[in-house]
Parts: C-alpha cells; structure tokens; sequence
C-alpha cells in the first residue's frame, strides 16, 4: 500500500471477559492524534481474542471514527462499547501504521 | 492555541 493507504485491520473482539483488558494513550491534539493499543492485559478480552497488539492505532470502534477526538472522548467511546448490552463484541478498525489518517 | 499536552494521559479499559 502507499503511504496514503495504510493497511488497516478490522478485528472483532468478543466481550469474552469481564473487562476489555487494553491501555490507550494519544488522541487529538497531542503527538499521537488517533488512539495507540499501549497494554493488553491477560485475561481480558482482548488478550483472548488474540488479534490485538500492543502498537496499533485505533481508527475506529463499532463504525465510529476516533478521528479529532481527545483522549477523554476516545476513551468513552471505547468505555460505552465496551459496556453496551447491545453487541456482545466490539469491532476494531486499526491500523499498524502510527499516522492520523 | 497551542497544542495540550496529553501525551502521558493514558486510559486503562
């Protein structure tokens, strides 16, 4: 791919444990503008599912675009998909490319 | 404005 066509992954995550099991940091307005995976947890859902790594960047979750969102914004999207009774999975747009599409 | 500082701002799920 280009540089202006970075591969991303969609990844759907079971909510298969109590907690999601991920750290981010970053998000608009700072040096890394869309949401770095920094921490996996074992045990969490996340690290069961076992597609997530510890660098990529999230563009998205369940459709929603991370793009010009703060870390606190970005951070409580995750949070509610994490938490919504509606979906027992949270889909992961991510890219292993440290840009802001 | 200038850009914030959130780089150390790291949230746990």
């Amino acid at each position: 791919p280009g540089l202006l066509e970075p591969t991303s992954t969609l990844v759907r995550v079971p909510k298969s444990a109590s907690t999601l099991g991920i750290a981010i940091e970053g998000g608009a307005n700072t040096r890394q503008p869309l949401p770095r995976i920094v921490t996996i947890q074992r045990g969490g859902s996340a690290h069961n599912c076992g597609q997530l790594k510890v660098g990529q960047v999230i563009l998205e979750v369940n459709g929603i675009s991370l793009r010009a969102r703060e870390h606190q914004e970005a951070a409580r999207l995750i949070a509610e998909a994490f938490k919504t009774k509606e979906k027992d999975y949270i889909d992961f747009l991510l890219t292993e490319f440290n840009v802001a599409l | 404005s200038p850009p914030k500082e959130y780089e150390d701002e790291v949230t746990f799920f």
